[in-house]
C-alpha cells in the first residue's frame, strides 16, 4: 500500500487503492475457497455455505470500495472553495478511519505494515482537532429544523436545560401528586 | 444560549453552501424551508402535546388525524409535481413514527409504476395518488422474509373462471409484517407463487382489495389483524393477513413483466429480476434515509457536547465543553462523516435506479444485476452503521440519551429496523457476494464478458500493483 508513505495525506487514491486491493484479495481469496471445496467433493450450494463468512467480508470490503468512491467524486464536484474545505475534512476522516476499520484486512496480507496503519490511525486524530471549530455548522447544514430533529437535547437554540424540564412536567405521572392505586400497594407495604 | 453561538461564529465555511450541496441545489434547500415553515405557521398540524408521552392507540389516531390534514394542505404547501416535496412536508407534519399512508406512498406507487401494465396503470394509479384507496405492499410471511422463492402463499389460476384463487396454505404462509396492513390498508400488492397449467413460475405481484371500500371491513375469505408492538414506528400497524382460497380476477396479477393470458398462458419477462424492482428501489432509498437518521443523531450529540460541560482538561482551568475531549470526538465525527457518505451514495444509487429503469423500459436489462448487487451491499452496510452510529451518538449524550426527551431511542428504533426490513442485512451481503462470485471467475477466465459499471472495473485493473 502506499498510504503513510511518500505521498501526502490528502491524496486519497492510495487509500482507495488499498480498500480496491482488499475488496479483491477477499473475493479472489472467497471463490478459491469455494471452488476447492468443490473439487474436494461438496456441491456448489454446501461450498458456498461453508464459506459464506469469507463472501461476506468481501461483500463488506466491496461496498467500502463503492462508499468511499461516490464520496471522494462527490467532494472534487464541489464548486465552493470553503465548502470543498470542509466537506475533505470530512473525506479524511471517513477514509482514515475506514482504514483503522480494515487494518486486519490490510495487515493479513502484508499489503500495509503496522507503521502505515500507525499514520492512518494518526490522521483520523488530526482530523478529529481540524473539524472540531467547523462541528456545529457542519451538523447546522444537515438542516434539520427542531421538528423534524423531535430533540430537546439537540434543540438549535441550546437552551436544553430549561426545555428539558418543561418537558418531564408534560409527563401523564405528573398529573397527580399522589398516584391512588401506586400509593395503596407501596403505602401498604410500609404500614406493614 | 452562547455556548451554541460562540461554536457558530467559529465556522470556515458558509453553512449554506454545505446544506445545498446536501440537499441538491439552493433551490431545493429553500422549498425546505418554506414548507417548514408552512408547518410551523399552521398550528392544527401539530401534535397536541409530545407524543412520546401517548399510548399506542392514540398514537395511531393521532397520525390519521395529521394526514388527512398532511393531504388537505398539500396543495397550498407544496409542488404537488415534486414528490420529495410532498413526502417532507409529511415528515414534518407525522414526524418519525409512521402513519396509515406510510408504505402507499413509499413503497405500493412505486411498485404500482414498475410493475403495472399501461391499462392496469390507467386504472388504480389515479385512485392511488387521489387516495381513493389505501394500499400497502404485503410479500413477507410468517416463516419466510427475504427467500421470496421459498414465499409459500400461492396463486393458481383457474382458466374456467379466469380467476386467480390465492391461499395461504399454513400458518407460517401467513403474510406478517406489511406496514398498515393491519388496520389501515383496504387494497395491497400480494406476492404468491404464481401457479398455471400445473406450473409453479414462481413469487409474483398481484393487487387486491382486503376490506370494504364503505365500511372497512375485512372482505369474506381473508383474516386481518394487526401484529401487536414493535421496537419502533409505534404509529404505523404492521399487519398479518391469511387468505382462504380468496379468488379475485385474472387481471389483479401485476402484468407489466410477466403475464398470464385468459387461457393460462405464461408469458415469462424479460429478465428474472424484474419483479424485484420495487425492492430495489427501496433498498436504494433506504440509504438516503440512513443518512438523515444517522445526521438527526451526530446534530443531537453534537450541539448537546457543547452545552454540556463536564470535568476539566487542564486542572484549574474550569469544566470543559464535553465535545473538547477527543474521545467524545472520536465517538461522533467518523458518524458524521459516514453520514455525508451515505448522502452520496444514496443518491447515488437513487440516480442509478432511475437510469437503468429507463434503460429496462427501452429493453436494455444488462445493469439491472450491477445495481441490485451495489443497492444490496451499500443498503446492509449503510443500515447497520447508522445503527452503530445513533448508538455512540446516544452514549455521547450519556444518561440524558437514554430519555425519549433526546429523541434518540426514537431514531435509533427506526432506524435498526431497516437491518432487517427490504432484505436482512446478511442475506443482502450474500446476495452482493452471489455477483462477487461471478466478476471473479470472469477476472479468473481473463476479463468481463459484458460492459462494467466504472465501481466493478478495479477488478480488472493489471499492472506491478496489481
Amino acid at each position: 500500500s502506499r498510504i503513510g508513505t511518500n505521498v501526502p495525506a490528502e491524496d486519497f487514491e492510495p487509500i482507495h487503492e488499498s480498500f480496491e486491493h482488499v475488496a479483491r484479495r477477499l473475493t479472489l481469496e472467497a471463490f478459491e475457497k469455494t471452488e476447492n471445496l468443490k473439487k474436494q467433493g461438496l456441491t456448489t450450494e454446501i461450498a458456498l455455505n461453508n464459506s459464506a463468512v469469507d463472501w461476506r467480508r468481501a461483500s463488506h470490503a466491496f461496498t467500502r470500495v463503492a462508499l468511499a468512491r461516490i464520496f471522494g467524486t462527490r467532494v472534487q464536484q464541489c464548486e465552493d472553495r470553503g465548502t470543498q474545505q470542509v466537506l475533505n475534512d470530512i473525506l479524511k476522516l471517513y477514509l482514515y478511519y475506514e482504514v483503522g476499520e480494515a487494518a486486519a484486512e490490510l495487515l493479513e496480507d502484508g499489503f500495509a505494515d503496522g507503521q502505515q496503519i500507525k499514520f492512518a490511525k494518526q490522521q483520523v486524530l488530526d482530523t478529529l482537532g481540524k473539524i472540531r471549530p467547523n462541528a456545529i455548522s457542519i451538523v447546522d447544514a444537515f438542516d434539520f429544523n427542531d421538528r423534524e430533529l423531535n430533540s430537546v437535547l439537540g434543540r438549535r437554540d441550546g437552551h436544553v436545560y430549561e426545555n428539558m424540564l418543561e418537558w418531564a412536567k408534560k409527563s401523564p405521572l405528573n398529573k397527580q401528586e399522589v398516584m391512588p392505586f401506586h400509593h395503596q400497594y407501596l403505602g401498604k407495604m410500609m404500614e406493614e | 444560549n452562547p455556548e451554541i453561538t460562540e461554536e457558530r461564529l467559529k465556522a470556515t465555511f458558509n453553512t449554506d453552501y454545505l446544506s445545498a450541496k446536501l440537499w441538491n441545489g439552493y433551490d431545493k434547500l429553500k422549498r425546505r424551508r418554506e414548507i417548514a415553515q408552512y408547518v410551523e405557521d399552521h398550528p392544527e398540524l401539530h401534535d397536541p402535546y409530545p407524543t412520546d408521552f401517548m399510548e399506542r392507540e392514540q398514537k395511531l389516531e393521532n397520525a390519521s388525524r395529521k394526514v388527512l390534514l398532511w393531504m388537505e394542505h398539500m396543495e397550498k404547501a407544496v409542488d404537488l409535481s415534486d414528490q420529495q416535496e410532498g413526502l417532507y412536508f409529511g415528515t414534518l407534519i407525522t414526524g418519525i413514527d409512521g402513519h396509515p399512508l406510510g408504505i402507499h406512498l413509499i413503497m405500493t406507487i412505486p411498485a404500482l409504476m414498475n410493475n403495472a401494465d399501461e391499462e392496469q396503470l390507467d386504472e388504480w394509479l389515479p385512485k392511488a395518488f387521489s387516495r381513493e384507496f389505501v394500499a400497502t405492499y404485503s410479500q413477507t410471511e410468517l416463516g419466510h422474509g427475504t427467500n421470496l422463492s421459498k414465499l409459500e402463499t400461492t396463486a393458481t389460476y383457474d382458466p374456467k373462471t379466469q380467476e386467480w384463487i390465492l391461499d395461504t396454505p399454513t400458518v407460517t404462509a401467513t403474510k406478517w409484517w406489511p406496514g398498515n396492513l393491519g388496520k389501515s390498508a383496504n387494497y395491497t400488492i400480494v406476492m404468491a407463487q404464481l401457479i398455471t397449467q400445473g406450473k409453479n413460475h414462481g413469487a409474483h405481484p398481484f393487487f387486491i382489495q382486503v376490506r370494504d371500500e364503505k365500511t372497512h371491513k375485512v372482505l369474506p375469505g381473508l383474516t386481518i389483524g394487526d401484529i401487536g408492538p414493535k421496537f419502533g414506528m409505534h404509529a404505523t400497524d404492521n399487519g398479518f393477513m391469511q387468505l382462504h382460497k380468496y379468488r379475485v380476477p385474472r387481471r389483479a396479477m401485476l402484468m407489466r413483466n410477466a403475464k398470464v393470458l385468459p387461457d393460462g398462458t405464461y408469458v415469462p419477462p424479460i429478465h428474472p429480476k424484474l419483479g424485484y424492482s420495487s425492492m430495489i428501489f427501496v433498498r436504494s432509498a433506504v440509504v438516503a434515509l440512513m443518512s438523515q437518521f444517522l445526521s438527526t443523531a451526530c446534530v443531537v450529540g453534537t450541539r448537546y457536547s457543547v452545552i454540556r460541560r463536564q470535568g476539566e482538561i487542564t486542572p484549574g482551568a474550569g469544566e470543559v465543553k464535553i465535545l473538547d475531549y477527543q474521545t467524545q470526538q472520536y465517538r461522533i465525527f467518523p458518524h458524521i462523516a459516514r453520514a455525508i457518505a451515505f448522502r452520496f451514495g444514496g443518491i447515488f444509487l437513487l440516480d442509478m435506479y432511475q437510469r437503468v429503469m429507463g434503460q429496462i423500459k427501452q429493453g436494455n436489462t444488462e445493469a439491472l444485476a450491477d445495481l441490485h448487487a451495489v443497492a444490496s451491499g451499500m443498503k446492509a452496510v449503510a443500515t447497520f452503521q447508522t445503527a452503530l452510529g445513533i448508538e455512540q451518538c446516544r452514549m455521547a449524550c450519556g444518561g440524558h440519551g437514554f430519555s425519549l426527551a433526546s429523541g434518540l431511542p426514537q431514531v435509533y428504533s427506526v432506524a435498526v429496523g431497516g437491518c432487517t426490513y427490504e432484505g436482512e442485512n446478511m442475506v443482502l451481503l450474500l446476495q452482493l457476494a452471489r455477483y462477487l462470485r461471478k466478476r471473479a471467475a470472469e477476472m479468473k477466465s481473463g476479463g468481463p464478458k459484458e460492459a462494467l459499471t466504472p465501481l466493478v472495473e478495479f477488478f480488472f485493473k493489471t499492472g506491478p500493483r496489481f
